[in-house]
């Protein structure tokens, strides 16, 4: 009949949030042990001018190599959502080569150290001044403070794992084919989600803050695909023979 | 688009592990 609003009972909603924190947690890059024995160790000054003096390229091709790891994670993660593997194939790629990113960008925030604006990455926590090399401070600001204000509404993970579902089942994305069927999973992960904030007795607020962020996720995404092409333009060739293949299908 | 995304949909295809 076209109405996409799902009628789910509470203990329906449990369920959904439990498949789906267990999902996020299996996937996740890093494991709660993990990050909670991490030393938070932050990168010394020469090591951070090592990352400096490199290359552009090399910078380039080292961080296309991260991100492309943390997508495959991600990709994981979307196979364990509930109902995303019954979608169409072109749905499937559709919401992944649309979505993966913004997940890594959210998932980010599980590595972040507020206090001092700083993310792991290639086994220590790196700060902005790091990644001045990619010739970008203006995305690497915007991911940074996306990150910082993120992290401020201290999501616990099965919220976390929620907000990344509801992010990756997003129905307005262009080019789907099944556009009702997907906008019935998100409409379902977004009730587990405000389910979990209210049992979780979060104030009302942070269900818009969260919203807020779909745009500013999107936003991230589309400026770092301008400055993958502005870059491609000077280094074809590099991009060619050098960036890891997933990458190159995602954001080619 | 499943042909100019192989390695995606391969990593979909594969089963999860």
């Amino acid at each position: 009949d076209g109405d996409a609003s799902p009628t789910v009972s509470m203990a329906e909603l449990d369920h959904l949030s439990q498949i789906i924190s267990k999902s996020h947690l299996e996937t996740c890059q890093y494991l709660k042990e993990e990050l909670q024995q991490m030393s938070w160790q932050s990168f010394l000054q020469d090591e951070v001018e090592s990352y400096q003096s490199k290359p552009r390229e090399v910078m380039w091709q080292l961080c296309a190599l991260k991100i492309t790891e943390a997508i495959q994670y991600v990709v994981e993660f979307a196979k364990r959502i509930d109902g995303f593997m019954d979608l169409c194939q072109n749905d499937q790629i559709v919401l992944l080569k649309a979505g993966s990113l913004e997940v890594v960008f959210v998932r980010m925030c599980r590595v972040f150290d507020s206090q001092n604006n700083a993310v792991y990455f290639d086994g220590k926590f790196a700060g902005p001044d790091v990644f001045k090399a990619l010739g970008c401070d203006d995305l690497i600001t915007s991911v940074f403070d996306f990150a910082k204000s993120l992290s401020s509404l201290h999501l616990s993970e099965d919220e976390l794992a929620l907000f990344s579902a509801f992010i990756l089942l997003s129905a307005d994305r262009s080019w789907l084919q099944e556009k009702l069927q997907v906008e019935k999973l998100q409409q379902k992960t977004q009730l587990a989600l405000q389910h979990v904030l209210q049992k979780n007795q979060r104030e009302d607020g942070v269900m818009n803050k969260l919203r807020c962020k779909v745009s500013a996720l999107r936003s991230l995404c589309s400026r770092h695909t301008e400055k993958l092409s502005a870059f491609r333009a000077i280094y074809p060739d590099i991009v060619r023979s050098h960036f890891p293949p997933l990458y190159k299908e995602l954001f080619g | 688009l499943k042909e100019k995304h192989k390695i995606l949909h391969q990593l979909l295809q594969n089963s999860t592990s």
